[in-house]
């Protein structure tokens, strides 16, 4: 799906300029910190975050080439582990701390007036301590959210027998294309040649754990909306409701 | 048309050109 001419650098830039903007929760952080208080923050900002998510996907080369079921599949799979990864990259310079917005930032202790939060919260803030150690650059982060995104059901979706043949080997060839943009990346920082490989493998295993904290926190979600401890409205509860089907 | 109804707001944003800022 991709323009022949489009060089990794050329692809880099597309991806940097798709870019969402920062989100602000736009009201003052309700105190105290209950646990409900924290969840419809949270879930206020998700929502938002949500609907920049699909311009943002849309902004990817090649993406809007793809079959509108194929683009919501890709959509539903993979939002939490995206807005993992944009909350990490927010509280990278942050230890201790997860910086959801600029307007809302949470320690540990905040975070654990939510049931059930602390485990994800550790988890997101030892993910995010990788990302401090590796010294992820800014074109590294936007091709690893972009991989996020392509590779979101790969294997949930057959290569036999497919709905769309061509669909799946489109999107296997954009995310080489990605693939290729992040080694560019990667070999800019002009490292040795034996570095430049093993950094390519610790910044694609960062996507193991963000895929597990995000299967982590999609349970959680699902479980507080069970609870009716806090209402979701609007986008993220269609994506959250999409998550479960599948699951199931 | 059920899988339209179970998505709504995603395929509206899908299809549409609505500017993010103008929906949030």
């Amino acid at each position: 799906p991709l323009p022949p001419a489009l060089t990794p650098e050329h692809l880099i830039s597309r991806i940097m300029e798709a870019e969402p903007p920062e989100i602000y929760l736009m009201k003052d952080m309700n105190r105290p910190l209950t646990e409900a208080n924290v969840m419809m923050s949270l879930t206020n900002l998700a929502d938002k975050e949500l609907v920049h998510m699909i311009s943002w996907a849309k902004k990817i080369p090649g993406f809007v080439e793809f079959g509108l079921l194929e683009q919501v599949h890709l959509l539903e799979c993979c939002w939490l582990e995206v807005l993992m990864m944009g909350l990490m990259w927010r509280s990278v310079d942050h230890p201790g701390k997860l910086i959801f917005s600029p307007d809302l930032s949470l320690s540990r202790e905040e975070g654990n007036c939510v049931q059930g939060f602390s485990e994800i919260f550790d988890m997101l803030i030892a993910a995010t301590s990788r990302v401090r150690e590796l010294k992820l650059q800014r074109e590294e982060y936007v091709c690893l959210k972009a991989m996020i995104l392509l590779n979101s059901n790969m294997c949930l979706i057959s290569s036999e027998g497919s709905e769309e043949p061509q669909s799946r080997s489109k999107l296997l060839r954009l995310l080489d294309a990605v693939t290729d943009a992040l080694v560019w990346a990667i070999a800019k920082s002009g490292l040795p040649y034996r570095q430049q490989y093993t950094r390519l493998a610790h910044l694609l295993m960062l996507l193991s754990h963000v895929r597990h904290v995000s299967n982590k926190g999609m349970d959680h979600l699902h479980c507080m909306k069970m609870k009716n401890i806090v209402p979701l409205y609007d986008l993220l509860l269609e994506m959250l409701d999409a998550h479960i089907m599948h699951s199931s | 048309s059920s899988l339209k109804e179970k998505h709504k707001i995603l395929h509206q944003l899908l299809q549409n050109s609505t500017s993010p800022v103008d929906l949030a």
